[in-house]
């Protein structure tokens, strides 16, 4: 039947101390602490039996079964030895002491006085052990500690281990980059990352990691404590770990859902990829007679545009209407947009009338294509042309019959002033 | 038109019979003038043709209902063949004084437009750089009109009488410019009523013989420039003493033009 001490101090001594402790007696004190606490233990007063190893009358201090001294004596010998001044702590919350006195006693011995008291542990300098030391900063309290965190990281349900929120990254443009994060500073522990690549159908997305990248790995396990794993579609990709890049990954969808998990130890160097997306290819278009196709590569594919243009003096006729540009665009499947639509001349149509006004055209069929010509002439001698021009209009490439000086604004035929068909009698000054 | 010679058909293209039948008044007015065709929906005139008759000083256009235009017209008995008008809008000038004539120049607008030809063809305006100069002393000028060929009728004769007092032909007369000191003197001496202002320059002969008369108001006195050899309008036919048109010492007045170019461009720009 051990005697229970739970306070944060106390005494203990023998039996009927100060007295002479009686024979026989064999009696056992349990002290424990509260977490966090360690029990540090010393002697006032030590008067025992001598006896070769303490096998007669000793004090016993153990920690679990663990033997932390024996006392026996009233001085130190080689081999039974006395408290003294040594003050015993205890590693851990509790501490147990035994006293042991035989059947008899050769002299009067008064035995010993011992005092407790409960001692603050500073677990932030102890606890060196990465599995238990604070991730970032420890903070020591009497009785206890705490852990907490650098700014951008939340403290884990561990109370330990300090952690990123990196469970929403949405990347929808055709190229990036992503990394584990910090990178190429040590990743954070007990996180867990998802970085989603989310492109239009029709797309496919390579990812090409770089060089260095640095997981957490085990030599025989395959990734059990941080790993890669990329979905693709229905493909699944890892889990990736170790300090050999993957290198480059055809995941063939355009869809990527990237998951990064750490795990409560470790520091490494993480990871670091950039990510293209190809599509699917359209056949290299032909450009229409008379026109051309911008620009011109090797291989259009998935949303490449081209612009078809004709040449100088020709249009493009698309289902009967004639239009200067043309862009078409490559599909998801591999079609255009659009068909190639062919060149047509040019054709200014028949010009203008002008009131009071001919037309001569320049060719015998009266032409009015690209660069067919015609000009305006007034009814004489009654009209005349305003403003008096070159009166050539040719057609030009825009569909509009042009002049050199008006452009495409037309003269008018103005009544001649002044100019009688008969002539006055001319008049001579007096 | 007094001492004048007929004019053959196409001689003056730009001549215009301005007809007025003032249906309003009873009895009815009738009278007639000369306006010139300036483009093929313009005639210049002299703005007493078409003033309302009144005896006070009101200046009222008449309705333009009430005018009628005759272009490419030689007999006045032969309307037939010529090309008639109706007016879409006639403008006075703002400042015109029926008591001096002062700023006697108008404008008609034809409802449609005309098409030119051997007799129809516009008379030409004098260019800007002509505009402070107008017409120089001596010059020779020409003017036509359907007036009294004889001073000794009333213009109710004239526009209901047969009387060969009245030309049926267009009739001209080649008129030489005034000094305009002498022209204004000639009539400051007669009486102080007369005023001839800068707006206006005089034409005729001191010993008479031959002038404008009633009813070849508003038709143009032209010049012909020495540069481009076209006819220009350099006056309208304006008014003239009391004496007998074609007296002795008596000049007829006529609206210097020239002075009027700001005026008409802005108004043919207004309500073109």
């Amino acid at each position: 039947d051990a005697i229970l001490l739970t306070g944060m101090f106390g005494e203990i001594h023998s039996p009927n101390f100060p007295e002479s402790y009686p024979s026989d007696s064999d009696i056992f004190w349990n002290v424990s602490v509260p977490n966090g606490f360690r029990i540090k233990l010393y002697f006032m007063h030590f008067d025992l039996e001598s006896s070769y190893l303490c096998e007669y009358d000793y004090v016993k201090v153990e920690v679990e079964g663990q033997v932390l001294a024996t006392f026996c004596g009233r001085e130190d010998t080689d081999t039974e030895q006395t408290p003294g001044q040594q003050q015993i702590l205890s590693p851990g919350n509790t501490l147990n002491m035994a006293f042991k006195s035989d059947f008899s006693n050769e002299e009067r011995f008064t035995g010993f006085d011992a005092h407790y008291t409960a001692v603050d542990v500073d677990e932030c300098t102890e606890k060196n052990d990465e599995e238990l030391a604070c991730d970032h900063y420890c903070h020591n309290y009497i009785g206890g500690y705490y852990c907490s965190c650098r700014f951008g990281y939340i403290l884990h349900s561990d109370n330990r281990t300090c952690k990123v929120e990196c469970s929403d990254n949405l990347f929808i443009e055709r190229t990036g980059i992503i990394s584990s994060p910090d990178f190429p500073n040590p990743y954070p522990k007990s996180s867990d990352c998802l970085f989603r690549i989310e492109l239009e159908e029709g797309f496919a997305i390579v990812l090409e990691f770089e060089e260095s990248f640095d997981v957490e790995d085990h030599p025989e396990v395959s990734c059990p404590y941080d790993y890669l794993k990329i979905k693709a579609g229905r493909r699944e990709f890892g889990p990736l770990c170790g300090d050999r890049s993957p290198g480059q990954i055809e995941t063939g969808s355009n869809s990527v859902q990237i998951l990064f998990h750490s795990d409560n130890s470790g520091e490494n160097g993480g990871w670091k990829l950039s990510y293209t997306a190809t599509g699917n290819s359209c056949p290299v278009p032909l450009p229409p007679s008379n026109g051309k196709i911008e620009p011109v590569i090797d291989k259009y594919t998935f949303k490449d545009q081209v612009l078809i243009s004709c040449n100088t003096g020709y249009i493009l006729l698309k289902e009967e209407l004639e239009i200067e540009f043309l862009q078409i665009a490559c599909q998801r499947d591999g079609t255009w947009s659009n068909s190639v639509p062919p060149c047509k001349i040019v054709d200014c149509r028949s010009p203008p009338e002008l009131e009071h006004g001919f037309v001569t055209f320049h060719t015998r069929n009266n032409l009015t294509t690209y660069g067919s010509s015609f000009e305006y002439s007034c009814q004489e001698p009654y009209y005349q042309m305003v403003p008096s021009i070159n009166n050539t209009y040719t057609c030009g490439e825009r569909s509009l019959w042009m002049n050199e000086e008006l452009g495409a604004k037309l003269p008018s035929c103005q009544p001649v002033c002044g100019k009688p068909a008969r002539s006055l009698p001319g008049v001579i000054k007096r | 038109i007094i001492g004048g010679r007929n004019a053959e058909p196409g001689f003056f293209p730009w001549q215009a019979l301005v007809m007025v039948e003032d249906m309003s008044r009873v009895p009815e007015d009738k009278w007639f003038g000369s306006g010139a065709l300036l483009s093929d929906s313009w005639v210049l005139t002299a703005a007493h043709v078409l003033r309302s008759q009144r005896r006070d000083n009101t200046v009222i256009p008449v309705s333009k209902e009430h005018v009628t235009i005759y272009l490419g017209l030689h007999d006045v008995t032969n309307k037939m063949d010529a090309t008639n008008r109706t007016v879409e809008r006639i403008i006075l000038h703002e400042d015109f004084d029926p008591k001096s004539y002062n700023n006697d120049i108008a404008l008609l607008k034809l409802k449609d437009k005309v098409t030119m030809g051997p007799y129809v063809m516009p008379v030409c305006l004098p260019h800007f750089h002509h505009e402070l100069a107008g017409p120089q002393t001596n010059t020779l000028g020409l003017v036509a009109g359907w007036g009294l060929s004889s001073p000794n009728i009333t213009m109710e004769d004239a526009v209901s009488s047969s009387s060969r007092t009245v030309s049926d032909i267009l009739q001209y007369v080649k008129l030489p410019v005034v000094l305009h000191a002498e022209c204004k003197s000639s009539y400051s001496s007669r009486s102080q009523n007369y005023n001839v202002t800068d707006n206006m320059f005089c034409a005729g002969y001191y010993e008479g013989g031959k002038d404008t008369c009633l009813g070849d108001s508003g038709g143009a006195f032209i010049i012909q420039d020495p540069s481009t050899q076209r006819w220009v309008a350099q006056g309208l036919v304006s008014w003239g003493g009391p004496e007998e048109c074609g007296s002795k010492q008596v000049y007829g007045v006529y609206t210097k033009v020239s002075n009027y170019l700001d005026w008409l461009g802005d108004k043919v720009e207004e309500f073109s």
